[in-house]
């Protein structure tokens, strides 16, 4: 928040879109706009009414260069757009830097006014600049897929400390466990994969990273890096060689490079050749040697061949008739340094990759350095 | 190989400007001493480091320079504005 915390001490507050960019239809700058005030609605008893006339708590508009007020513009690229904490006059406006290249597309050619203009009412609402990478308040820009985007909860926590829900109003998928001790002896995870170098543990809503680029363990949540997927996945793993990383959700899956979701997603399982019987993965993971993938449901797994891109034959088979040792289900899996690890419960089971024995059994938080 | 010292002034105006607008530095334009003035600026660049999770040297480095240069808002990372 900003200093001495300005808050608005109302909860339904004005908005007028003074003009209007050229780069973009005026009915998507409103729409944008629409969806950008939609994001802080939604975690706050606030509500937005758009007038179009008069003064209203929040103008917003475009201008280039000097404006009328002490920011100036500076051309393209730089300053994208300011705004002003809540108060009378100027306070709580919005401005957008005309000389920008304005887009409704996640475009490495433009900016994206949604993105832009939800931090900007971020602003406008009384929240400050975030150090948090990925948090929507963070000062830089970052283009990001903006379908279904949702507020990560560094932005949700800032805002809530301004504008409190009550009880009634706050929604449930809202108020998230608590992210579990990197030490708690029953920690489990929902699902394990690499990406680039560095091994991602989720559950629920949370990440844990280990990077070789850094010593500790860093702590963030899903959506910090993919806004716009649902917490709670199910199984992941990574092709490197394809850069790829897939994700499971009940009955769905997506496929993201970096921070990017690759377009057509989600798509439904069967189209990886699962019967519709199959209604969830437990676990998978990529053996980058053999270029199989192998799925866990129940006691069972499947292998898939990512070359052909299609299911082997003779599979499902019972996970403990290849995998020795490994006699329940699993709920997630990895690949690294040779070794396959099957997690369960609070349990991890390192196995041969090649011979697929059973080397030793550990705690799940190993990788911590518990 | 070096920075080129034309390209190194440069840099230099850029940060300082960066630093006034986002980081609240004031040129110490009275100060005799030029290395007051530059100490004062290792320190926003600190500061500025430190925001940004980057390896805190008080030095205009080559990541330093470049997270400045990305698009960003306006409003100051740090402290009040008026």
């Amino acid at each position: 928040t900003f200093p001495r915390n300005p808050r608005w001490k109302k909860e339904d507050i004005t908005y007028r879109i003074l003009n209007y960019t050229p780069d973009m239809l005026q009915a998507d700058v409103d729409e944008a706009i629409a969806k950008a005030f939609d994001l802080w609605s939604s975690v706050t008893p606030l509500r937005f009414t758009r007038i179009y006339s008069g003064d209203a708590d929040i103008m917003i508009s475009f201008a280039a260069g000097f404006h009328g007020d002490f920011y100036s513009f500076d051309g393209p690229g730089g300053t994208l757009a300011h705004a002003y904490p809540p108060s009378n006059g100027i306070g709580g406006d919005a401005h957008f830097d005309e000389d920008e290249n304005w887009t409704k597309f996640t475009t490495y050619n433009g900016y994206n006014l949604f993105l832009v203009a939800a931090h900007e009412l971020g602003h406008s609402l009384g929240l400050g600049h975030s150090n948090v990478f990925g948090a929507l308040m963070y000062p830089i820009y970052m283009a990001k897929d903006t379908r279904n985007f949702r507020l990560p909860q560094d932005d949700i926590d800032g805002i809530q400390a301004l504008y409190e829900m009550s009880p009634r109003e706050e929604p449930t998928e809202m108020t998230p466990s608590k992210r579990p001790a990197d030490c708690d002896p029953h920690l489990a995870f929902d699902a394990i994969t690499t990406l680039r170098g560095e091994i991602l543990f989720f559950k629920d809503s949370y990440v844990w990273r280990k990077s070789p680029y850094f010593s500790e363990i860093e702590h963030d949540t899903i959506s910090t890096f993919w806004p716009s997927l649902a917490a709670g996945f199910d199984a992941a793993y990574e092709v490197d060689k394809k850069d790829r990383v897939i994700f499971f959700k009940d009955n769905e899956y997506w496929a993201v490079s970096g921070y990017n979701i690759e377009a057509g997603f989600p798509k439904p399982i069967q189209n990886l050749g699962f019967p519709r019987s199959v209604r969830k993965i437990d676990a998978a993971v990529h053996d980058q040697n053999t270029k199989k993938t192998y799925f866990f449901v129940g006691n069972k797994y499947w292998s898939f061949d990512e070359n052909t891109q299609s299911m082997e034959k003779g599979y499902p088979r019972k996970i403990a008739a290849d995998f020795q040792g490994i006699g329940h289900t699993v709920d997630a899996a990895l690949q690294k340094n040779g070794h396959f690890y099957f997690f369960h419960g609070s349990n991890q089971y390192e196995l041969d990759v090649k011979t697929k024995k059973l080397v030793r059994v550990m705690k799940s938080n190993s990788w911590f350095d518990c | 190989f070096p920075v080129a010292p034309e390209k190194e002034k440069e840099d230099m105006q850029f940060a300082q400007k960066y630093l006034e607008n986002f980081y609240d530095f004031k040129e110490e334009k009275h100060s005799l001493f030029k290395s007051k003035n530059l100490d004062h600026m290792a320190d926003k660049i600190r500061e500025m480091q430190s925001f940004f999770g980057l390896e805190v040297t008080g030095e205009l480095n080559r990541k330093t320079m470049d997270m400045m240069k990305q698009p960003r808002c306006g409003i100051p990372d740090v402290h009040s504005y008026s």
